[in-house]
């Protein structure tokens, strides 16, 4: 699309004369793959040349498909290449005053696509960017976030949110996550499969105030929902040559838990991290159920227990363990290595001694803020030794505060010993993110999960066995299916629950979806092969994360990079290379590589004052090492100057 | 709910209702000795016909004491209980649930069959109605075979049939309605006048059932059961039937 004549009109340019005509985001939700386009239509009013930016924020996990960028009637379209040959060709025709790239975000969860260009006065540039992810049912319902920070007053600002769900909608919730001021702007039209999400406020209630210039309009616009699940354990959804089977039974009881909370009590911990952190430990301490099981590790340069063994969740043991942790001053170095290995230990201890229930879950959470400095540093090592030591039914979760912490070594920690990780900021929100993460795991409702369909009529199925199954979220597993040939297609889970082990089968016409699609419009057909794609990728990037060898990651590489270009996806492997019709101006947009640190401190919401106006400094033929506390900066300049030679990273 | 009896030895099916007050709770089958008892709970038409309130089985209640398991069946869900955990499935799913050798296995929409270490079954199965219908609900009908090893002691509206009493049927003759012949029934030491009738069994077609042929005993199988009804009646969905 193109600058339309009906944007003109009333002016919303702020003092350096560039005005947004309009901001829009349209996203549809088709069975949990959601596809979401970001617009914006802006013009320099000044009559001289000034950058205009375009930065919006994309979930981490999401992958961007398309971008286009339209400058006074000139159309920059983009295509997804091999990282190497991107790069070639953007060497052959780097765009004058223009660049595109992603960025690493100091939001939580977040990156940051950004688009910047020199723009002469009086012209007129368009923006429009595509990414689709896959939405994770986490504590209940699914959350879908838009970042929505147009930066100044937009004639016309829209999101506008559709939700096809076909197993039903249970409800749609919208917060007032944008504050007071836009309340009651917000329309939703909920039907039994359907929902319409509208948020249009005029330029009058974007105002700040009634004679302000400035935007309301900044932070994340949210749309919760869940779809209807109180009926069945299972869907199975197939069209088009793929199937979807979405699994989150309820109805059933808590498997205990043995839990090992392992928390880092070293120097950097002192201050509102320590106190955010015992006012979390004390509700989640709170909130183990008394068929539970636990103890507290916490760990500086040495490493102490509050009990040497693992204790039953009685209400006195609880409180008993609230006061030891109230009482730790934090000081010291850090030891994650021994504290881990303790840990464990008492695990063991615990189940050589016969002390655990045989359907009980055993789990280490571990907190930490900073990388070992006493004791094993090297952190292959400190891997290996837990990986070595951990019983194979042993989940170890990881919560990374702030961004002095090596986040991408507690992700593989967690990841290789059957957990996940999150990271956490060191801020006044850190008890309240903890204890959202502590939630998200506390209540095993599964064990050992597994998904079975016919050999033969399946194929290229997705990981279909699960250590756990979590109340309040959801297992998916996708795979091809040979509709041709076959009529139905069943499924049969198997599964270990509080009290019983569960044989649940599930039958699905594969026809069964076309009615209903049919009736769709907004509905991609392509939901499900594009869904069954990111798993994959998903799946495929977190084994090449783990991969022992490096004959095995350049294997997973080199698929990893065939469903990105046939996916046409910008994954850790390929880059958007954006181009004008006449191909003699590119720009190359790049995913940021994790790091060893990460880009921002330990707080939210840091000022990009010192954001670079002109071109990104990686972008340049000879990019320069800023200083660290430039937040866009840092991720950037390592990018180029660590990958720009190899193709995976091995 | 209407009860049919299949007398073996006999070969004579016996049919009688029970009609009691919504919330109530049936004793079917009370065995001391094995440890198992099955209790039906009633619930209601959603309004009154022709001055009567009819009543079906809502929720049956399974208790397996020497295994401490207990199977609440409903017509929403089918849970397994065993002391403080429950598992449970809806009747959309098709599915089992194992524990300590006692198998529930449910069949989407249809029935739930729970197995006992091979030598025991139950069937349950799910009626359902169409959910804007003015008077009818949802309700379950259960089936026991007689194969089931239950021990002498077993009692119950149903459990006292697993010993079979001598029954002679004789001197058939037209009734009131004449496709309703009458007959007097021995049985129990009691002189019955029983008139013969269909009921369905649903096993093999739930929607419209097949035809068995039966003989009914009026006045909720008074004489035919042992007491009266409201014997049967217990406070707990597991609670096992005191003797009188």
């Amino acid at each position: 699309s193109t600058l339309n004549d009906e944007d003109s009109g009333e002016l919303v340019a702020g003092d350096d004369k560039i005005s947004i005509y309009s901001y829009k985001v349209q996203s549809t939700i088709m069975s949990r793959l959601v596809d979401t386009m970001i617009q914006s239509k802006v013009e320099n009013k000044a009559k001289h040349a000034q950058n205009l930016v375009f930065d919006v924020q994309i979930p981490k996990g999401a992958f961007i498909h398309n971008f286009t960028m339209n400058i006074n009637g000139i159309t920059f379209t983009s295509s997804i290449r091999e990282k190497s040959a991107a790069r070639q060709q953007y060497a052959q025709a780097r765009a004058k005053g223009k660049a595109a790239g992603i960025v690493r975000s100091n939001a939580l969860d977040m990156e940051n696509f950004k688009a910047e260009l020199n723009v002469p006065g009086g012209m007129k540039v368009q923006f429009e960017i595509h990414y689709q992810e896959v939405m994770r049912r986490k504590l209940g319902s699914y959350e879908y976030v838009i970042p929505l920070q147009p930066g100044r007053l937009a004639k016309h600002l829209e999101v506008d949110v559709r939700i096809i769900e076909p197993q039903g909608l249970r409800y749609v919730h919208v917060p007032n996550s944008l504050g007071d001021h836009f309340a009651g702007i917000t329309t939703i039209t909920k039907g039994e499969k359907k929902a319409h999400v509208s948020f249009k406020p005029t330029v009058a209630q974007q105002r700040k105030c009634p004679t302000c210039s400035t935007t309301a309009v900044d932070g994340n616009f949210v749309v919760m929902y869940d779809v209807h699940r109180e009926t069945k354990a299972g869907e199975l959804e197939i069209f088009n040559g793929y199937f979807i089977h979405y699994f989150a039974p309820d109805n059933l009881d808590p498997l205990p838990k043995n839990i090992l909370f392992v928390i880092d009590v070293s120097g950097s911990m002192w201050g509102l991290k320590m106190k955010q952190t015992v006012e979390a430990m004390k509700t989640i301490l709170g909130d183990l159920r008394s068929d539970d099981h636990f103890s507290v590790v916490d760990f500086n340069h040495n490493v102490r227990t509050w009990r040497d063994d693992l204790v039953a969740a009685t209400a006195r043991q609880k409180e008993d363990a609230k006061k030891y942790i109230q009482e730790i001053h934090p000081n010291g170095g850090t030891n994650i290595n021994e504290a881990l290995l303790r840990a464990i230990f008492i695990l063991k201890e615990a189940s050589n001694m016969g002390m655990l229930d045989p359907n009980s879950v055993s789990m280490i959470i571990l907190v930490s803020d900073g990388d070992p400095t006493v004791g094993e540093l090297k952190l292959t090592k400190i891997q290996k030794n837990v990986k070595q030591n951990i019983p194979e039914d042993v989940s170890l979760f990881s919560l990374g505060i702030g961004f002095d912490v090596d986040y991408d070594f507690l992700d593989r920690l967690a990841h290789e010993n059957h957990g996940m990780a999150q990271r956490i900021f060191g801020n006044q929100e850190t008890s309240s993110q903890m204890k959202k993460f502590y939630n998200q795991v506390s209540t095993p409702l599964l064990k050992k999960v597994e998904f079975n369909y016919p050999q033969g009529s399946v194929s290229d199925v997705t990981q279909n066995s699960f250590d756990n199954y979590f109340g309040g979220s959801e297992i998916v597993v996708a795979g091809k299916v040979d509709a041709n040939n076959v009529q139905h297609l069943q499924s049969i889970i198997t599964a270990t629950s509080s009290n019983a082990e569960l044989v649940l089968e599930t039958l699905a016409d594969v026809e069964g979806l076309d009615d209903f699609l049919k009736k769709e419009p907004h509905a991609d057909p392509k939901f499900t092969e594009k869904l069954w794609a990111y798993l994959t990728i998903n799946q495929l990037l977190a084994e090449r994360n783990l991969a022992p060898t490096a004959a095995l990651k350049r294997n997973i590489t080199r698929s990893i990079l065939q469903m990105s270009l046939d996916h046409h996806i910008v994954t850790p492997f390929t880059a958007m290379l954006i181009e004008n019709p006449e191909r003699n101006e590119r720009m190359l947009a790049d995913s940021p590589q994790d790091q060893k640190t990460g880009c921002c401190p330990g707080t939210l919401g840091v000022a990009s004052n010192g954001l670079d106006k002109s071109i990104p400094s990686w972008a340049k033929p000879t990019p320069t090492a800023k200083h660290p506390s430039d937040v866009f900066k840092g991720p950037i300049v390592s990018t180029v100057s660590t990958h720009i030679t190899s193709v995976d990273n091995d | 709910p209407h009860f049919i009896i299949h007398l073996l030895k006999s070969q004579e099916n016996i049919c009688f209702n029970i009609d009691s007050e919504p919330g109530k709770i049936l004793n079917l089958v009370s065995d001391p000795d094995s440890g198992i008892v099955v209790n039906g709970q009633l619930i209601g038409a959603k309004k009154h016909e022709n001055k009567k309130l009819s009543t079906y089985f809502g929720k049956i209640g399974f208790y397996f004491k020497n295994k401490g398991l207990k199977v609440e069946i409903s017509t929403e869900m089918i849970t397994l209980k065993d002391g403080s955990y429950s598992t449970a499935l809806s009747w959309s799913d098709t599915g089992s649930i194992i524990r300590k050798r006692l198998l529930v296995s449910v069949k989407k929409d249809r029935s739930v069959t729970i197995t006992m270490d091979t030598e025991m079954s139950f069937m349950v199965l799910l009626h359902r109605v169409w959910k804007n219908h003015p008077v009818n609900v949802d309700f379950l009908g259960i089936y026991i075979p007689p194969t089931n090893r239950f021990s002498p002691s077993a009692h119950g509206l149903i459990g006292q049939f697993m010993s079979e009493p001598e029954v002679h049927i004789y001197n058939e003759r037209p009734g009131q309605d004449p496709e309703k012949p009458e007959a007097t029934m021995e049985v129990k030491g009691h002189k019955l006048t029983v008139t013969s009738g269909l009921q369905k069994d649903y096993r093999t077609d739930q929607v419209f059932g097949t035809n068995v042929h039966c003989w009914f005993v009026h006045n909720s199988g008074k004489g035919f059961i042992d007491g009266h009804y409201k014997d049967y009646l217990v406070p707990h969905l597991y609670s096992f039937l005191k003797n009188p």
